[in-house]
């Protein structure tokens, strides 16, 4: 459970951080 | 000094920081005019892994015992979905309208929602962890209470029967909690009350027996046996809780150490 929470956060957070690259267009998502 | 008073924690969180940081800047810098990019694919993305997320958090609150974790983790998984509800309003406003300054307004919101909703989840899940090790720590902290009532070797043998096992784990979950703190200070005094405790703990018994083998022979020197009991356990009670108060500081407790 405690595994799985952390790997959902970290998915959303990169998820996240690949949207604000693509905002700023500094990579293809 | 760490913002992030976890590694796991700072390892997700601290990229998308910095990132959302530079978002800001960039939107009050500059409100350029320039057109947006399609950004259907990555909040699509984002949406994804929020649902995913959320399922998982639902599930944690569902299984968990914890009654402040099924208080708060509902507040913070609201925030992440609202905010994913945010980048998706926005994407489809930009997809109408590249330009549009209220979509922009709208994803750097989203952006920042993703990031406090998350940090807030994990917090909470953090805080909850950290109950589960203080739990462990008190389980200890009542076999040591009952360390002044032991009179006999049967009854000792059974008293390190239950107290070895507590104390291996509570060895195991501070050294693994320890080994995540970004703050080094913390770690420092959590070494070193896991080592005296450690440490004490054979002399506990060791004391605790000498004091039987005493009342059984009725020699002398009960009464310094006793208070040397007494003062090896007093110790170790001393130890796990300043095991128990470190264990609760956070970065943001900074002023205590001023």
């Amino acid at each position: 459970d405690a595994t799985e929470m952390v790997r959902q956060a970290r998915i959303l957070a990169q998820a996240t951080a690949q949207l604000i690259s693509a905002i700023k267009g500094e990579a293809e998502v | 000094m760490p913002v992030f008073h976890t590694k796991t924690i700072e390892g997700i969180l601290e990229p998308v920081a910095q990132q959302v940081e530079r978002l800001v800047i960039l939107h009050e810098e500059a409100e350029d005019g320039n057109a947006m990019p399609d950004l259907e694919r990555p909040v699509q993305a984002v949406s994804s892994a929020v649902t995913n997320l959320i399922k998982v958090g639902k599930e944690t609150i569902n299984s968990s015992e914890d009654a402040i974790l099924k208080q708060d983790m509902p507040v913070a998984l609201h925030r992440v979905e609202n905010a994913s509800k945010l980048l998706v309003e926005a994407s489809s406003m930009l997809k109408a309208d590249p330009y549009s300054g209220p979509a922009r307004k709208k994803l750097i919101e989203g952006a920042r929602g993703i990031l406090q909703g998350t940090s807030a989840l994990l917090l909470c899940f953090d805080e909850s962890e950290v109950r589960k090790i203080i739990r462990e720590c008190r389980k200890v902290l009542d076999y040591l209470a009952v360390a002044e009532v032991i009179e006999t070797m049967e009854d000792l043998v059974q008293f390190v029967k239950d107290l070895s096992p507590c104390l291996t784990k509570l060895s195991r979950d501070v050294d693994a909690r320890e080994k995540d703190l970004t703050h080094q200070f913390h770690r420092e005094i959590l070494v070193r009350c896991l080592e005296q405790v450690k440490t004490l703990a054979p002399i506990l018994i060791c004391s605790m027996k000498m004091l039987i083998q005493i009342m059984v022979k009725r020699g002398k020197g009960e009464a310094e046996a006793a208070a040397n009991r007494n003062y090896v356990e007093q110790r170790m009670t001393d130890e796990i809780n300043e095991i128990i108060r470190v264990l609760q500081l956070t970065t943001y407790d900074e002023d205590e150490w001023d």
